[in-house]
């Protein structure tokens, strides 16, 4: 991680993920509009900082309507 | 077990629409957990943060396959203040050096690009207002910045969270702002003889002000951010000192061949007409050392030399907020590992009380462009930039350098791999190389 956060606890637990089926998806309680563009666009960002390598190898990922 | 999903809650006002400020919150809480992680943030500005630390959580196996770990993280900035400064003038940067290095501002939680736009050696801000500025002062027609251009730097930096600071450095500085708008700039003399030289911006006329005032409203409504930097470093006396008209307007105020008075006398009204259009100021250190008469909402920026924590105390115990540079020229270069040095400052170790040490609200690294274009830029500034992230923003007991250099090399191969071409720490490899 950089820049170091305050705090971290780190379990060594591993999640696996499968980028085809990965989504963002705003909190039922979220204060942000679903169609907030600043924060749609940052999930389409970092879906692609993420598994930029796979879409490569791969058919283009689903964002999901949510 | 599967991650399936990241939720992503905004707890208080989300602040979507809005332009991020010196006052944004920019916490966030992390829960990575299987089938669904959480992120959490007051305002969007911590989610944009929260979104970069997932991110560099996965990673890839040795298989290729994509994994977490499980983990909580809370996160908050130690200063609200993190700042890049480009310069545009020495040289002129296209867009696409711009966008680039705010999207690598926001993978170092950067929030704050210091534009310092315009200079000696050309004017590139294209003024509605006043177009022969950078129709008579850019370096060609094609070397500026249109209305367009720099509301595509704004809305970009918005959406990385990231704030945007224009500098109109006045009086010095100033040559080229000179080509485009006659009288502005002090006449030179040599035996009582006026010459084809001109000096700084000529202060002792009431057009100089009528102008700025024209000048600073346009600046105000194009860049949404509360602060302008105005400058006042550096400014060169032996032009002033040539004209007599200046000799006179010195006797007759009293200033006493002080030229310090004289500039005291222009930036005090520079200020007040920033004032006057409901925005705060920023000033290099020299206007705060020449006891210019300043505003309680003035911030002084820290640049000069190594006694930089003497002058933060000065400051500080002034009541003054500071931001810090003078460690951090990025455009001084040497062989070797100097980030190391960068990541060893302390900011805040200048002794100072709790008070003064909570008006220094954050620092700069600057990259000044007199040897560098867009061919150096990237490299240059990155990853040596991040250093200064890291000390900005993590805690101040994160000082590990071993630790650090690990965490930085695999970082800067993280931006590598997200297209920013960051120069190496030292020898090695990255699995994904940067592809011209």
């Amino acid at each position: 991680l950089w820049p170091y956060p305050r705090s971290v606890q780190m379990s060594p637990q591993l999640l696996n993920i499968a980028p085809d089926k990965f989504l963002f998806v705003h909190g039922p309680n979220s204060t942000a509009d679903p169609f907030c563009s600043l924060l749609q666009e940052a999930f389409r960002r970092y879906y692609n900082y993420i598994f930029g390598s796979y879409k490569w190898h791969h058919s283009p990922a689903n964002l999901g309507d949510e | 077990p599967q991650l399936q999903r990241l939720q992503v809650t905004i707890t208080l006002e989300s602040q979507c629409d809005s332009f991020p400020n010196i006052s944004s919150d920019e916490s966030y809480s992390l829960l990575v957990q299987e089938p669904v992680a959480f992120l959490k943030a007051n305002s969007v500005w911590g989610a944009l943060h929260g979104l970069e630390t997932f991110s560099q959580l996965v990673y890839q196996d040795s298989l290729g396959a994509f994994t977490i770990s499980k983990c909580t993280i809370t996160d908050s900035p130690r200063f609200p203040h993190r700042g890049i400064l480009i310069d545009t003038s020495r040289h002129y940067l296209p867009m696409k050096t711009i966008l680039k290095t705010l999207d690598a501002m926001a993978f170092n939680k950067f929030n704050v690009l210091h534009w310092h736009i315009v200079d000696d050696q050309s004017f590139p801000y294209q003024s509605t207002t006043f177009p022969e500025l950078s129709n008579k002062g850019s370096y060609s027609l094609s070397h500026v910045y249109t209305p367009n251009d720099v509301h595509t730097v704004l809305e970009y930096a918005r959406f990385r969270g990231i704030r945007v600071i224009p500098e109109f450095d006045t009086p010095g500085h100033t040559q080229s702002w000179g080509k485009g708008q006659k009288g502005l700039l002090t006449p030179c003399y040599s035996q009582r003889k006026q010459t084809k030289k001109v000096g700084p911006i000529n202060p002792i006329l009431n057009t100089t002000y009528t102008f700025f005032t024209q000048f600073f409203k346009e600046i105000s409504s194009v860049f949404p951010d509360q602060f302008i930097h105005l400058g006042g470093d550096e400014v060169d006396f032996g032009c002033w000192a040539s004209n007599p008209n200046i000799q006179n307007f010195m006797q007759k105020k009293g200033f006493d061949k002080d030229f310090t008075r004289l500039e005291s006398f222009y930036i005090k009204k520079i200020l007040d007409i920033v004032k006057s259009l409901k925005k705060s100021s920023i000033v290099w250190q020299e206007v705060f050392d020449d006891k210019v008469e300043l505003q309680r909402d003035t911030v002084v920026e820290v640049w000069k030399g190594e006694e930089y924590l003497e002058k933060l105390k000065e400051v500080t115990s002034s009541g003054f907020r500071a931001i810090l540079s003078a460690p951090w020229y990025l455009d001084v270069i040497s062989y070797g590992q100097d980030w190391r040095n960068y990541y060893k400052v302390e900011p805040l170790n200048f002794g100072g009380s709790e008070l003064e040490e909570k008006l220094v609200i954050g620092g700069e690294a600057c990259l000044w462009g007199e040897y560098v274009d867009s061919t150096n830029f990237t490299p240059r500034l990155w990853p040596r930039a991040s250093a200064v992230g890291e000390r900005l923003w993590s805690p101040k007991t994160v000082t590990d350098l071993g630790d650090a250099y690990k965490r930085l090399a695999a970082h800067r191969c993280r931006m590598v791999s997200r297209g920013i071409a960051a120069q190496p720490l030292f020898t090695g490899y990255c699995s994904h190389e940067y592809k011209m």
